[in-house]
C-alpha cells in the first residue's frame, strides 16, 4: 500500500492496490449506486472481495497513519490498530481464496462439472458476503436490498446442490479405510456397523466389569 | 447398499470420475493414487488394532510399528517421488499424524534447501537410511511464532572450531516437535548465532541427541515426551534440554549463512531464507485443510442421506434429514469450502515450487510474497477449516459424537494447525506488514 501510494507499481496478487494507494478506491456513500449489480454474475462478485481488501488494507493503514501523526511510535499505532490489521489480511485471502475458485472454472471443460462446480463457487462467494455483510455495505459496494436477495438466492442454490451432494464427495474418492468413519461409508450401511463397532469396546471384553466386584458390590453390603 | 444412497448417486447430473480426475491434476494421477492406496489397503502388515479403543502408548507403538514397514515398503516398491511418498503415509496412517512425520516433512527438506553439498554428502543418505532420524527444534516452552524472542543459543569457539549450545533458561528449552521425546536421533535446532562477540540472529544447527547404536540420549541432552494432548495420540512430541552440548563447525547448516573457522560470520542474501522450512509446511497446510473439511463433508452429507428424522409434512414417512433447508445451509457451504481450499492448496504447492526454483536460481524477489501469502491462507484456510469440521460434527446428531463417526479424530487432528507453524493472529499480521508496507 505504501509503495503504491508512493507512486511504485505493484504486481502479483496484491497489484490491486495499486488504485487504493492513488486513492481511486473510496469507500462510498450509503446512498449513493453499489458496484455490484447482478449478485448472480461471479466476476462482479470477485470484484467487490477485492474492493472490500483494498478499502480494508486503506482503512488499517489509514489508522496507523494517524496515530503516528498523534506521536505514537509506529509500533504502538501498529498494535493500537492490530484488530483492523488482522480484518484486512482476512479479507485478502479471503478474495485470494475467491479468485483461485473462480480462475479454476476457466480450465474446466466439461460442462455438467463446469455447472455444479460454478454453482458451489457462487455458493462459496454468496455465503462469504453474507457471513461479512458488515464490510460490504460499510463500504457501499453492496446495498440492503441485494443483501436480501442474496439471502434468497443462497437458498435456491441449496436447492440446487441438492441432487449433486453424494455425487460431490464421493468425487473426494475416499476409500472406507481412508476415511474411516462408520457414518461416512460409501455404502450406507451405518446402524448395523455402528452397532458392531460399539460391541468391540473394551468395556465389553467381559458381561460383568471387574468394577462391579471391587466397588459397587461391596458398596451394597455396606448400605 | 443402502437404497437412499444409492438414489442419491443415480440422481446426479454429472460424472463423478471426471471430477475426480480434476481434483487430482489428470486421469493418471487418479489411478496411480489408487494404484499406492490399493498397495497400502491390501497389505496385510499395515493391518492394525482400531486406535479407538488403544492406549496412548499402545497407538505410539502401533504408529512405529507401521511407520517402520512404511518406510521398508516405500524401498521394496521404489516409491520416491514426494507426491507419491505423501499419498502412501496418507494411506498408513489415515485421519492423523505419525512418528517419522518430522523427519520426512521438516527434517529431510530441510537438509535439501539448507545444506551445503559437504552437508549434503554427511547427513542425507544417513537420514534417507533412518540412521539419522530427525525432527525439527524451533518452538521453545516460552517462546512460538515470534522467532526473535529464541533464546536458546549457540556460541562458536574458534579455538576448537565448535559451537557451544545452551538452554539458558526453563522458558528456552524446546517444546512441541514432533518425534522429539522418543523417536528422533538428531535435531535440527534453532539457535541464536553468537560468534566474535556479536548476536546474529536465528541460525540452524543439526544436533546429535541419542546415540546412533544404542539411542540413549548424549551428555548434556536432556530429553521427553511432553504428556497426552488434544489429539495427536501417535506423535510423542517433545522436550529437549541443551547443556554446553558441543558440536562441530560443520553442522550448522551454511547453504547460505556461514561461520569462517576463525569466527567471521558471513550474513546470507535473506534474512527469510532461515524460515524456508516453515513456508514449505504453511504452503502444504492450506491442501490438508481443504482434506480435513473435504473428509468432514463426505462423512456428514453421506450420513445425512441415510439418516431420517421427525417429519416435514404431517403424515408422511420421517424424510432424509439433507431435505432439510437447515441441514443443508449447515453443510454446502462447507462443501463448497472444501472445493475451494483444493484449489488454493493446488495453487500454493505450484506457486512454493514455481518461487522455490527461482531462489535455487539466486531469484529472491518472489520469497517476500510467497511468506505473505503461505502466513495468510495457512491462518485463514485453518480457522475456516476448523469451525467447518464442527459444523460437520454438530450436522451428525448424537452419532457426530461417537468415535465411530471419525469426526472427533478430524478435529482433534487437524486443530493444531491453527497454532503449528505460526499462531494464526500472529500469521494474519505478518500478511498485514506485507500489505501495508510493500
Amino acid at each position: 500500500y505504501r509503495l503504491a501510494k508512493n507512486g511504485q507499481q505493484l504486481s502479483g496478487i496484491v497489484s490491486y492496490l495499486n488504485d487504493a494507494g492513488r486513492g481511486r478506491v473510496q469507500p462510498q456513500t450509503v446512498s449513493s449506486r453499489p458496484i455490484v449489480v447482478d449478485v448472480n454474475d461471479l466476476s462482479s462478485l470477485v470484484e467487490v472481495y477485492k474492493l472490500r481488501a483494498a478499502i480494508l488494507v486503506e482503512l488499517a493503514a489509514k489508522n496507523i497513519q494517524q496515530d503516528m501523526q498523534r506521536r505514537k511510535s509506529e509500533e504502538d499505532a501498529w498494535n493500537n490498530n492490530a484488530i483492523d490489521l488482522v480484518k484486512a489480511s482476512d479479507a485478502h485471502c479471503h478474495y485470494v481464496v475467491v479468485k483461485l475458485f473462480t480462475d479454476k472454472l476457466g480450465e474446466i471443460g466439461d460442462t455438467g462439472v463446469h455447472s455444479v462446480l460454478s454453482t458451489l463457487a457462487l455458493l462459496y462467494t454468496l455465503h462469504g458476503i453474507a457471513l461479512n455483510s458488515g464490510d460490504f455495505l460499510q463500504a457501499g459496494l453492496l446495498s440492503v436490498p441485494q443483501m436480501l436477495q442474496i439471502s434468497v438466492r443462497i437458498k435456491d442454490l441449496l436447492s440446487q446442490l441438492r441432487p449433486n451432494a453424494v455425487a460431490l464427495v464421493d468425487a473426494f474418492n475416499f476409500t472406507d479405510r481412508t476415511l474411516n468413519s462408520v457414518l461416512g461409508r460409501y455404502d450406507g450401511n451405518v446402524y448395523d456397523n455402528m452397532y458392531e463397532w460399539a460391541r468391540r469396546s473394551p468395556l465389553n471384553s467381559t458381561e460383568v466389569h471387574k468394577s462391579f466386584h471391587k466397588y459397587l458390590k461391596p458398596l451394597r453390603a455396606k448400605l | 447398499m443402502n437404497p437412499d444412497i444409492k438414489r442419491e448417486r443415480e440422481n446426479a447430473t454429472f460424472n463423478v470420475e471426471t471430477l475426480t480426475n480434476i481434483l487430482d491434476g489428470s486421469p493418471q494421477k487418479t489411478k496411480r493414487r489408487r494404484e499406492i492406496e490399493s498397495l497400502v489397503l491390501n497389505d496385510p502388515d499395515f493391518w492394525e488394532d482400531d486406535p479407538n479403543f488403544l492406549s496412548r502408548s499402545e497407538r505410539y507403538d502401533q504408529a512405529v510399528r507401521k511407520s517402520a514397514q512404511m518406510i521398508l515398503k516405500l524401498r521394496e516398491y521404489g516409491i520416491s517421488d514426494p507426491d507419491e511418498i505423501y499419498c502412501y503415509k496418507n494411506c498408513v496412517h489415515p485421519n492423523r499424524a505419525e512418528p517419522l512425520d518430522l523427519h520426512l516433512g521438516m527434517f529431510l527438506p530441510t537438509l535439501l534447501n539448507q545444506a551445503t553439498s559437504e552437508q549434503m554428502d554427511r547427513f542425507f543418505m544417513p537420514a534417507w537410511n533412518l540412521e539419522i532420524i530427525g525432527t525439527y527444534a524451533q518452538t521453545e516452552m516460552g517462546h512460538g511464532t515470534h522467532l526473535r524472542g529464541l533464546e536458546t543459543t549457540a556460541t562458536y569457539d574458534p579455538s576448537t572450531q565448535e559451537f557451544v549450545l545452551n538452554s539458558p533458561t526453563i522458558s528456552s528449552i524446546k517444546w512441541w516437535p514432533g518425534g522429539l521425546g522418543k523417536t528422533s536421533n538428531h535435531a535440527i535446532v534453532l539457535a541464536q548465532l553468537y560468534t566474535q562477540g556479536k548476536c546474529h540472529g536465528l541460525h540452524a544447527f543439526i544436533v546429535p541427541i541419542r546415540d546412533i547404536k544404542t539411542h540413549e540420549p548424549l551428555p548434556g541432552i536432556v530429553v521427553g515426551d511432553i504428556g497426552p494432548k488434544f489429539g495427536f495420540n501417535e506423535i510423542d512430541n517433545g522436550f529437549l534440554k541443551l547443556e554446553n552440548v558441543r558440536i562441530p563447525r560443520e553442522n550448522m547448516l551454511m547453504k547460505y549463512a556461514k561461520v569462517e573457522p576463525d569466527g567471521a560470520y558471513v550474513k546470507p542474501p535473506s534474512s527469510k531464507l532461515t524460515y524456508g522450512t516453515m513456508v514449505f509446511i504453511r504452503s502444504l497446510i492450506v491442501g490438508t485443510s481443504a482434506k480435513a473439511v473435504a473428509k468432514s463433508s463426505t462423512i456428514a452429507i453421506r450420513y445425512s442421506t441415510v439418516r431420517r428424522q421427525s417429519e416435514i409434512r404431517p403424515g408422511q414417512p420421517e424424510p432424509q434429514i439433507l431435505d432439510y433447508q437447515t441441514q443443508q445451509y449447515k453443510l454446502f457451504p462447507v462443501l463448497a469450502m472444501a472445493y475451494a481450499f483444493t484449489f488454493v492448496g493446488q495453487y500454493m504447492t505450484q506457486t512454493y515450487q514455481r518461487i522455490t526454483g527461482d531462489i535455487n536460481e539466486g531469484d529472491f524477489s518472489e520469497l517476500p510474497e510467497l511468506h505473505a501469502l503461505s502466513a495468510g491462507l495457512k491462518a485463514f484456510t485453518t480457522w475456516a477449516a476448523n469451525s467447518a469440521i464442527e459444523v460437520c460434527r454438530m450436522s451428525c446428531g448424537g452419532h457426530g459424537y461417537s468415535r465411530s463417526s471419525a469426526l472427533p479424530d478430524i478435529y482433534t487432528e487437524f486443530t493444531p494447525s491453527c497454532t503449528y507453524e505460526g499462531e494464526n493472529t500472529v500469521m494474519m499480521l505478518q500478511t498485514a506488514r506485507y500489505l501495508v508496507k510493500s
